[in-house]
C-alpha cells in the first residue's frame, strides 16, 4: 500500500502535541513533524504495516539526528592548550565566557565547572564580569572561596569586559590553565546589552563562548538561543535544571536552533551536580 | 481590546448555521495559537473542548447570528481561563502584613521581593523585607543591597540556617512596618526537603499573602510545578510573572496560575526596580493570543 498523506498528517499532529507536551518548542516540533511526513509520504510499505509504528520510528531518527551532534569535549581542549603552554615561551589561558539569560544558572553552572577542572588537576581562575546585578560579586566570591580558588573583580558599575582584561592579564602572569568568565544575565532581545556582551567577547577573545539555558523554557527558548547564536556567537550550551522532571525536549530546540553542542547538564545546585550531555538518555525521556 | 484580536479569529463565522467543520478548524487555530504561546498543551485541548461544547448546546435565539454566540462564549471562556479584573494585594490597613514569595529556582523572587517592596513604599506604607534564603551564597547580600538601593528596612542573618528562625527574628526586629515581604531560597516539585520547608514556613506564619513567582519565559513543566506548589502551601493568594520585558508569550505562567487557582496580581517588566507593574487582563490576552 502506499503511505496516504492524510493518514500521515493525522498521526503526526498527535507526535507533534507529545513533542511540544515533552517540552519541544513548538515551531521545532512543526519542522520535525514536516520532515518526517516529506520522509515517509508516498513511500510504499507492506499492506499490513503499521503506519503510527512507522512514524514513531522516523520520528526518533530525526530526533537521535539532532542529539547526536559531536561534542567539544572541553577538557581535552584544555588539555591539549596546557600541553602546548607548557612547551611554548608563551602563556595561553583557556578562556570560557558563559552567557545566557537572567536566573538560568550561569553563576552556579561556573562554579561547577571549575569544581571539575580543579578535580582534573587544571588551575583556574574565576571573573566576575557581572558588575550590575546585586550580590553577583559576592555570590561568585562565595564560591571561589569554597573552592580555593582566585576570582578577579572590579567594583560595581565597572565594564565588565574590563574584568575579563584583568582576569586574563592575571592568568597570564601566574601561568593560569583557565580564565571561567561570568556574565550578567540577559535576554537577547536587548539590543544593548547584546551590544555589551560583544563587547566582552572582543575584548577576551575566548576559546568558548557557551550559553547557559534552563531545560524548563519554553518556546521562547527558539528566540533566545537563535538571537545569541547569531549576535553573539555560541561554541557550545549548558542546559541546567534537568533535575526538576522535566521531559527533556528543551535540549532538542537548543541543537535544533544553534547548530551547537550541549557539553553538560545541570541536575541540581551543589557542584558535582553536573553530567556530561547523553543523549540516549534525552531520547528516552523525550519519545521513550 | 480582548473582542478585536476575537473579531479576528471568527470573521469566518458569518451566517445562521453553524458549520461545525468550521468550528473546529477556528478551534484548532486557537489551540496552536494558545500553545505557540507557551500554554500548556492539556489545557489548551480542554479550553477548546468546553468551547466547542458550550456553543453546540447553546440556545441562539432568533436575530442573533452564530459568530455573536461563539465570541460570547470564547469571551467568557478565556476570561475564566485568564482573568478578567485587576486583583489587590490582601493587605489590611493598620496591622502588620506578611507577604511570602516562593518560585523556581532564578525566577526572580529577590529580585521582585524589592520591587514589591518600592512599590508598595511609594504607596505610603511602611515595609520591611526579610532575607530567609539560607542555601543561596550571597542571597544575604543580594537582598540587603536591594533594600539600601530603595532605602527600606531589612532584616537576615548570614550565620543561620534555619529560615524559620529568620524569620520569627525578623518579625520582632522590624518594628513599626506595615508590610513585611519575605524572600524564600528558590526550589522545585522534587525537591521534597525543600518543598516541605516551604509548608512549614507558611504553616507556621500564617501569612496574609503568598505570591509565586513565575518566570515569563517558563513553558510546558509550568502547570505541574504550580500544582505541587499549591498543594505543599495549601492556598497561594497570586502570581508574579516576571521577564515579560522580553518576547515570550507567558502562557506557562498563565498555565500555572491555572494550576494554582490564583489570579496575576503584577508582572516584571525588566531588571530595574521601577520595572514592576500591576497585572493588566486586556494586555496579556492580546499576548496571549499573539
Ligand atoms: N535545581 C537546580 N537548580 C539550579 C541548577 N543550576 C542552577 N540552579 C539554581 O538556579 C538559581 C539561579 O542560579 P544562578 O547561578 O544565580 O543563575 P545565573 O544565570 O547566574 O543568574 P543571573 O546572573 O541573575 O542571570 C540558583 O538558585 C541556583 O542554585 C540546576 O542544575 N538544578
Ligand atoms: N529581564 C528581566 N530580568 C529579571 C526580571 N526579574 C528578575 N530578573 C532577573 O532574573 C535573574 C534572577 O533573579 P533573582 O531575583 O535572583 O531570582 P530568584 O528567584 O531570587 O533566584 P533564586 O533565589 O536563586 O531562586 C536576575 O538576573 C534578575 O535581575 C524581569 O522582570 N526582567
Ligand atoms: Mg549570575
Ligand atoms: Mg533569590
Amino acid at each position: 500500500k502506499e503511505l496516504s498523506e492524510s493518514d500521515l498528517t493525522r498521526i503526526l499532529f498527535e507526535f507533534e502535541l507529545n513533542l511540544i507536551a515533552a517540552d519541544v518548542a513548538a515551531s521545532v516540533a512543526s519542522e520535525i513533524s514536516k520532515a518526517v511526513l516529506n520522509k515517509l509520504k508516498g513511500q510504499t510499505v507492506g499492506r499490513f504495516s503499521d503506519t503510527r509504528k512507522l512514524v514513531l520510528n522516523a520520528v526518533r531518527e530525526e530526533l537521535s539526528q539532532i542529539l547526536a551532534i559531536r561534542p567539544l569535549d572541553i577538557l581535552k581542549k584544555i588539555q591539549e592548550q596546557r600541553n602546548a603552554n607548557l612547551s611554548s615561551s608563551q602563556w595561553k589561558p583557556f578562556v570560557i565566557v558563559f552567557l545566557g539569560p537572567n536566573g538560568s544558572g550561569k553563576t552556579t553552572t561556573i562554579a561547577k565547572i571549575a569544581n571539575l577542572l580543579k578535580k582534573s588537576g587544571f588551575s583556574v581562575v574565576l571573573a566576575c564580569s557581572d558588575t550590575f546585578r546585586a550580590g553577583a560579586i559576592e555570590q561568585l566570591e562565595e564560591h571561589a572561596k569554597r573552592l580555593g580558588i582566585r576570582m578577579i573583580k572590579r567594583e560595581y558599575g565597572a565594564d565588565p569586559a574590563s574584568v575579563c582584561f584583568d582576569a586574563i592579564a592575571h592568568a597570564v602572569a601566574k601561568k593560569i590553565d583557565v580564565v571561567l568568565i561570568d556574565t550578567a544575565g540577559r535576554l537577547a532581545t536587548d539590543v544593548d546589552l547584546i551590544a555589551e556582551m560583544q563587547k566582552i567577547v572582543r575584548v577576551s577573545k575566548p576559546d568558548i563562548r557557551c550559553l547557559v539555558v534552563d531545560a524548563l523554557m519554553g518556546n521562547d527558548l527558539v528566540v533566545q538561543a537563535e538571537l545569541f547564536n547569531n549576535g553573539v556567537g555560541i561554541d557550545c550550551s549548558v542546559l541546567t535544571k534537568v533535575d526538576a522532571d522535566v521531559k527533556g525536549g528543551a535540549a532538542i530546540t537548543l541543537i535544533h536552533v544553534t547548530k551547537k553542542p550541549i557539553e553538560f547538564i545541570g541536575v541540581g545546585q551543589k557542584y558535582e551536580d553536573l553530567k556530561k550531555f547523553e543523549h540516549e538518555w534525552f531520547l528516552e525521556k523525550i519519545i521513550g | 481590546a480582548i473582542f478585536q484580536g476575537l473579531r479576528k479569529l471568527f470573521s469566518k463565522l458569518r451566517g445562521r448555521y453553524i458549520d461545525e467543520k468550521e468550528l473546529d478548524n477556528i478551534l484548532k487555530n486557537l489551540q496552536r495559537t494558545l500553545i505557540e504561546s507557551d500554554v500548556n498543551v492539556n489545557l489548551a485541548t480542554s479550553l477548546a473542548e468546553r468551547i466547542r461544547e458550550k456553543v453546540l448546546e447553546a440556545k441562539i435565539p432568533t436575530g442573533v447570528s452564530i459568530d455573536t454566540i461563539v465570541m460570547r462564549v470564547l469571551y467568557e471562556e478565556l476570561v475564566k481561563f485568564l482573568g478578567e479584573k485587576r486583583y489587590s494585594l490582601n493587605i489590611q490597613p493598620g496591622k502588620r502584613n506578611v507577604i511570602v514569595l516562593i518560585g523556581l529556582q532564578g525566577s526572580g523572587k529577590t529580585t521582585t521581593a524589592a520591587k514589591l517592596a518600592f512599590w508598595l513604599k511609594r504607596r505610603g506604607l511602611n515595609v520591611g523585607l526579610i532575607c530567609a534564603d539560607t542555601y543561596r551564597p550571597a542571597a544575604y547580600d543580594q537582598l540587603k543591597q536591594l533594600a539600601e538601593q530603595i532605602s527600606v528596612k531589612f532584616y537576615g542573618d548570614q550565620k543561620e540556617r534555619d529560615p524559620i528562625k529568620i524569620i520569627e527574628k525578623g518579625l520582632k526586629e522590624l518594628r513599626n512596618i506595615d508590610v513585611i515581604i519575605v524572600d524564600t531560597a528558590g526550589r522545585h516539585k522534587e525537591e521534597k526537603g525543600l518543598m516541605k520547608e516551604m509548608q512549614e514556613i507558611v504553616d507556621k506564619f500564617k501569612p496574609n499573602e503568598v505570591l509565586l513567582v513565575i518566570d515569563g519565559l517558563i513553558g510546558q513543566r509550568a502547570y505541574d510545578q504550580a500544582k505541587a506548589f499549591k498543594e505543599a502551601v495549601g492556598e497561594i493568594g497570586g502570581i508574579i510573572v516576571t521577564k515579560l520585558d522580553g518576547s515570550a508569550r507567558g502562557g506557562g505562567a498563565l498555565s500555572a496560575a491555572v494550576a494554582a487557582g490564583a489570579p496575576i496580581k503584577f508582572i516584571g517588566t525588566g531588571e530595574h526596580i521601577e520595572e514592576f507593574e500591576p497585572y493588566d487582563p486586556p494586555t496579556f490576552v492580546c499576548r496571549i493570543l499573539g
